[in-house]
C-alpha cells in the first residue's frame, strides 16, 4: 500500500539516571 | 513604467534548522541562561515550541544523531538549571511548564493517531516523519516528575513556617482572646525568637503568588490543581499534628478560629476556581477536629454525635483531642474519663491506623494528562532578544 506512511524508527534513549551518570562522568573527565 | 517583481516569501513550515556546532549556543541561550521574566508577554512555553521545531527539522532531514544530541543536551540543560535554582519557585515552575509542553508536543506530533484526535489538518502536517521518540517521552515524563517534586518542595518550604501561627495561633475573630483558656493567653509565637507570627492572609497572599506564576507560565491546569491539593494536604497535616500535641490550642475558641480559617481557605479555592482539585477534601480531618473542639462533650448523645461526625479522624486522634481539651473558663467542665471511655467503646470496631500523627511529607502521585496545543508551529515568532538568529526557519 503506497499510501501508507512508512513506520518510524524507534530512537533508543538512555534513562534519566543513565543520562545523569554519563553527564557526571563527562564532567569528571574534563578538568 | 517600473515593473516591480514581488517575490513570494517561502512558506514557513514550522521547522528550525541550525548547524551542529551551534547546539551548545542554542541550549545556553534557550535553556541554561534564559530568564523566565524575559518571556513575559510571549507565547507561554515558547522554549518548548522552539525545541520541538528544531527536533522536527532534524527528523525531517532524517538525522538521528542530531535528534539524540539535541534531546540529550536539552534534558541535561534543564537539569542543570533546576539544580542551580533549586529554591526558585518561578524558575522551577517555568521548566515544569516547558518540559510538560515539550512532552505534549512529542505526543501531539508523534503520528500516533491516539494523540492526533484534536489536531487540525495543518497540525497533522507538522508530525514527525522518520523517528519514534517514545523512549525520549518516557525520559521527559520522568524529568517532569522530578521537577514537580522540586516545585512542591520549594512551595512547602515557603508555606510551612507560616502554618502553625496562621492556622492555630493568630486571632482574627474579634473578642475571641477573651475566651481563651486561662493561663495560655498570648502564648502565640513565644517559642520562637523574634516576630515569626503570620496571619492567614500571609498564606493566602503566598498562594496567590504561586497560582499567578503557574498560570502566567502556561502550566497545565491539571498540574496546578495537583499542586494545590498537595499544599492543602500539608496545611492539614502540619496544623492537625500541632493540635494533637498542644494543650493550649485544644480549646473551644481555637476550634472556632480554625473553622473560620478553613472557610477562608475554601473561599480562596472557589475564587481561584480550584474547587475540583480535591484540596478541600484533604482538609477534612482538620475540619472535623475544629468541630470536635466546638461540640458538647458530656452526654451519651454528645458521644454519639462525635462518633458519627469524626469519620476522618482516628479513634486515637479523637481521644487525644478530648484528653487535651482545655475548658474556656471555670463554668465549662473538663471532658470526663467516663465520656472518653464511652467514645472508645463506640469506636472500637473501627479499623483505624495506629499512628497518631499524619505524615506531613506524604506526596500524592502526580499525573500529567495529555494536553494538546491549539497553536500551529508556523505561527510562532521567535523574539530577537532570545539571540537565536542562527536558527533558520524552514
Amino acid at each position: 500500500n503506497s499510501q501508507r506512511p512508512r513506520p518510524r524508527v524507534l530512537l533508543k534513549a538512555p534513562t534519566l539516571a543513565e543520562m545523569e551518570e554519563m553527564n557526571t562522568s563527562e564532567e569528571e573527565e574534563s578538568p | 513604467r517600473q515593473v516591480t517583481v514581488q517575490r513570494k516569501e517561502k512558506d514557513f513550515q514550522g521547522m528550525l534548522d541550525y548547524h551542529r556546532e551551534d547546539e551548545a549556543l542554542l541550549i545556553r541561550n534557550l535553556v541554561t541562561d534564559l530568564k523566565p521574566q524575559m518571556l513575559t508577554g510571549s507565547v507561554p512555553c515558547l522554549p518548548a515550541y522552539i525545541l520541538y521545531m528544531c527536533i522536527r527539522h532534524a527528523d525531517y532531514i532524517n538525522d538521528d544523531l542530531k535528534v539524540h544530541s539535541l534531546l540529550t543536551s536539552t534534558i541535561n540543560g534543564i537539569k542543570k538549571v533546576l539544580k542551580k535554582h533549586n529554591e526558585d519557585f518561578e524558575m522551577t515552575s517555568f521548566w515544569l511548564s516547558n518540559t510538560c509542553r515539550l512532552l505534549h508536543c512529542l505526543k501531539q506530533y508523534s503520528g500516533d493517531e491516539g494523540f492526533m484526535t484534536q489536531n487540525t489538518a495543518k497540525q497533522n502536517e507538522h508530525c514527525l516523519k522518520n523517528f519514534d521518540l517514545t523512549e525520549y517521552r518516557q525520559v521527559l515524563s520522568d524529568l517532569s516528575i522530578q521537577i514537580y517534586q522540586q516545585l512542591i518542595k520549594i512551595a512547602e518550604g515557603v508555606l510551612q513556617p507560616m502554618i502553625v501561627s496562621a492556622m492555630l495561633e493568630n486571632e482574627s475573630i474579634q473578642g475571641l482572646s477573651g475566651v481563651k483558656p486561662t493561663g495560655y493567653r498570648k502564648r502565640s509565637s513565644s517559642m520562637v525568637d523574634g516576630d515569626n507570627s503570620y496571619c492567614l492572609e500571609a498564606i493566602i497572599r503566598q498562594m496567590n503568588s504561586f497560582h499567578t506564576v503557574m498560570c502566567d507560565q502556561g502550566l497545565d491546569p491539571e498540574i496546578i490543581l495537583q499542586v494545590f491539593k498537595q499544599l492543602f494536604y500539608m496545611i492539614n497535616a502540619v496544623t492537625l499534628n500541632n493540635l494533637l500535641l498542644r494543650k493550649d490550642v485544644c480549646s473551644w475558641s481555637t476550634g472556632m478560629q480554625l473553622r473560620y480559617n478553613i472557610s477562608q481557605l475554601e473561599e480562596w479555592l472557589r475564587g481561584r476556581n480550584l474547587q475540583q482539585s480535591g484540596a478541600v477534601q484533604t482538609l477534612e480531618p482538620l475540619i472535623q477536629a475544629a468541630q470536635l473542639l466546638q461540640l458538647k462533650k458530656k452526654t451519651p448523645e454528645d458521644a454519639e454525635a462525635i462518633c458519627s461526625l469524626c469519620t476522618s479522624l482516628s479513634t486515637q486522634q479523637i481521644v487525644k483531642i478530648l484528653n487535651l481539651y482545655t475548658p474556656v473558663n471555670e463554668f465549662e467542665e473538663r471532658v470526663t474519663v467516663a465520656f472518653i471511655r464511652t467514645i472508645q467503646a463506640q469506636l472500637q470496631e473501627r479499623n483505624d491506623p495506629q499512628q497518631l500523627l499524619l505524615d506531613s511529607k506524604h506526596m500524592f502521585p502526580v499525573l500529567f494528562p495529555f494536553n494538546p496545543s491549539l497553536l500551529t508551529m508556523d505561527s510562532i515568532h521567535i523574539p530577537a532578544y532570545l539571540n537565536l538568529e542562527f536558527l533558520n526557519e524552514v
